[in-house]
This record gives structure tokens, C-alpha cells and sequence, in this order.
């Protein structure tokens, strides 16, 4: 057995959800938020026998999309806080695969 | 050592914790969500030496119960949505054992 | 590469975080409580490669702080509830380092 982690975007946390049920995983979902932008995201609990592996990074890959977020930047030098909005590309997922020494269902 | 994420149902989080705390186990609780019926649950985060690991399994199975949930789908073939109430058996305890390179308390 | 998670607390969250991203590491918060004190603290998922580890517990152990907290217990035979506050170490943090199989940014 594995446990996978996968840090994906609040909108697509539906179709992951379902993705992942069609190839019959099991999903835990643990809110969260990204350190850097500090928007809300969504970290899922995916533990599921070896053979399926490949198959639930497939169902993450096509449900999870890669978008532009902005931050506002102060100018450097400026007496104000002037908005100067740099683009972030946010997106699909970060999966972590970790080996797991015993899975149990008690 | 060994980190246990434990996914247990949300009437069970007092029992279990004082459970694991009888064993001597410290507990870090994440609030969580089933994927499948979309109910709150709890992940419980339980680092321990391998020596306790038997332990802390046997506390959660003492104190996880399983229960019936009911999840209402409507009929197919049915221009309204009726309600046909299906059993959906949960709990006790979902328990994955992850290996750990290092345990610091710093 | 790695995953790290760390139960740090409230406090340090913002210095604990900034220390991270200076070092290049992304970071994932998760909300959590403490199953002994039960007050809110928080985990986080750092995932990076091994050469950053020992860099990670170093900015770890700089940011978070090791702290007084008080629980009150009730006097032993005494018909009521006298608040006798006893003093708990809580803090820098805790760390765990688990082994990654694969780790995608899909
Ligand atoms: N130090 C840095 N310098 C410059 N740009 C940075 C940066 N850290 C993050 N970014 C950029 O900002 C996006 C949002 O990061 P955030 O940490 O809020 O939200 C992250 C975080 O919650 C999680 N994540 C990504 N990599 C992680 C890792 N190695 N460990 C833990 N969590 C990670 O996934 C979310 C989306 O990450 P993604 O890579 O798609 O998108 C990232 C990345 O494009
Ligand atoms: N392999 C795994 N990886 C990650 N998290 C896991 C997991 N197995 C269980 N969990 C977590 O534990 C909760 C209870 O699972 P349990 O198997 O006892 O009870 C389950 C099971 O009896 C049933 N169920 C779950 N997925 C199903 C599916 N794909 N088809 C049919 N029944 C399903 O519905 C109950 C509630 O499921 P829900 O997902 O809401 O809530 C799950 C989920 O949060
Ligand atoms: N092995 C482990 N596995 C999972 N999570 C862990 C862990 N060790 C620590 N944590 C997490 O880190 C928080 C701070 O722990 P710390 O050991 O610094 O500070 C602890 C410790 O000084 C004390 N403590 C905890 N459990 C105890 C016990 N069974 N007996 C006596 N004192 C305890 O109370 C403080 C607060 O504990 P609390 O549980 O509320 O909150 C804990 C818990 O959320």
C-alpha cells in the first residue's frame, strides 16, 4: 500500500474527488492553505494498493489545472505602496507517493 | 519511530485520544472530511517508537466503532428525485503507519 | 526527496515560514490542536529535496519557540473543583521526516 498527499487547487477539488472514485480510491480531504500566496487549498489523503498508483496521478493529472493567480508587489524606492501585480502560475497538483509500512482498517 | 495517520470518526475523538494517551502516545488532531459521504471526520497525526505501535492500533480498535451512515440517491428512471436511503457502513478506523527517517523535538 | 511535517505553534507561524521560503522550501499549512492542551497549532508539509533538510530543522529550530502554558487541574479530594495551574513545556517543535517514493508537480 501507498498513501499519497496531493496539495490541489480548491476549484478543482470536485472533479479530482470523482476522478479518483471512478479508479475506486479512497479520499480524505484536510483543508489547507499554500505558504506563499496564503490562499486556501485543499490537501487529499489517498491511500490505495501499488497497482493503482499510476492510475490515481493520471486522474489528478487531467483534473487538475494550472492557473495565473496575482500578487500586488509594493514598488521598491516608492513612499506608497504601489500595486504592481506580478503573475503566479498556481497549479495542477504536488503529489507526494509515500511508502507505508502497514495499512489497516480496524 | 513511526508516524500513525489515523482517520476516525468524529464521535470517537475523545475515547480514542484518552486511549492513546493511556499508552503514553501524543496526538496531534487535523480536521478532515470523508470524500465519499462528505461527513466531517477527524486524522489524527500519532508519532511513536515501534514498540508502540501494536499498542496504539489495539486503542484505536477499542476505541473506533463502526457505524451505519445513510446516504440517499434518487431513483433512476424517475423524473423526481426520490429518496432511497442506502446503508454505508463507517468506521472504526482508517490507520496508515508511515516509516520515519527522523523523529527531532526541537 | 523528502516530506517534512511539522507541528509548530500559532506564534510561530509567520517566522517559522519565512525561514522556510528563505531557503527555498515551499511550504502546505494544515490546521491542527494538540490532543494533550488541546489549543490550536499548526502542521506543516514541507516537501524538498534532501540536501535541504538539515537546512529545514535548522530554520525550524531559529523560529520556534519553546513556551510556559498552564493547565489547571482540580485538587484530589477536595469536593470543589480548585484550579491548581500547573505548568507544560510546549513547543520548539515537532518534526517528522518521512521518506518520499515519488514526489510530482503535475
Ligand atoms: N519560494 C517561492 N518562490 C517563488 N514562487 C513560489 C515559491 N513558493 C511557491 N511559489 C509559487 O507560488 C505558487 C503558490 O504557492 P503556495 O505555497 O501558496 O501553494 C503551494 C503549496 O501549498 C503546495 N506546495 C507546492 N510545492 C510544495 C512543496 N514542495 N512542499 C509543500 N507544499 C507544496 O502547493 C501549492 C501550489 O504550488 P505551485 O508550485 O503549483 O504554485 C506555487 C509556485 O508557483
Ligand atoms: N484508502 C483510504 N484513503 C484515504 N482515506 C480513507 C481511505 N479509506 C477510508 N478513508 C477515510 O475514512 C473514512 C471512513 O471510511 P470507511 O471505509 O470506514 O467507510 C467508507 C466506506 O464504507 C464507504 N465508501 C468509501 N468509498 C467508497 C467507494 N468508492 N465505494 C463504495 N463505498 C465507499 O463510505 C464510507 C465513508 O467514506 P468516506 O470517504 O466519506 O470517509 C472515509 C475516508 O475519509
Ligand atoms: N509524538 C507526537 N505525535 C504527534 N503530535 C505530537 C507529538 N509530540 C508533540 N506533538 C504535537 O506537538 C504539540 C506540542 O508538543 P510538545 O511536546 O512541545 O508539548 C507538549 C508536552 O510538553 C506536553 N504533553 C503532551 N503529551 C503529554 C503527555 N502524554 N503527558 C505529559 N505531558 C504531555 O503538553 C504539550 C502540548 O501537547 P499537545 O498534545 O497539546 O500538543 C502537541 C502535539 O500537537
Amino acid at each position: 500500500h501507498l498513501l499519497l498527499m496531493a496539495v490541489v487547487q480548491e476549484q478543482d477539488l470536485d472533479i479530482a474527488t470523482r476522478a479518483l472514485h471512478e479508479i475506486g480510491a479512497s479520499v480524505t480531504f484536510l483543508s489547507s492553505a499554500g505558504g506563499f500566496l496564503g490562499r486556501r487549498n485543499a490537501t487529499l489523503l489517498i491511500g490505495l494498493p501499488e497497482t493503482k498508483e499510476q492510475a490515481a496521478l493520471d486522474a489528478l493529472q487531467t483534473a487538475c489545472r494550472q492557473r495565473i493567480e496575482y500578487m500586488t508587489l509594493p514598488l521598491e524606492g516608492s513612499p506608497m505602496p504601489m500595486p504592481a501585480p506580478v503573475p503566479v502560475t498556481v497549479g495542477g497538483a504536488t503529489v507526494f507517493v509515500l511508502p507505508v509500512e502497514r495499512f489497516e482498517q480496524i
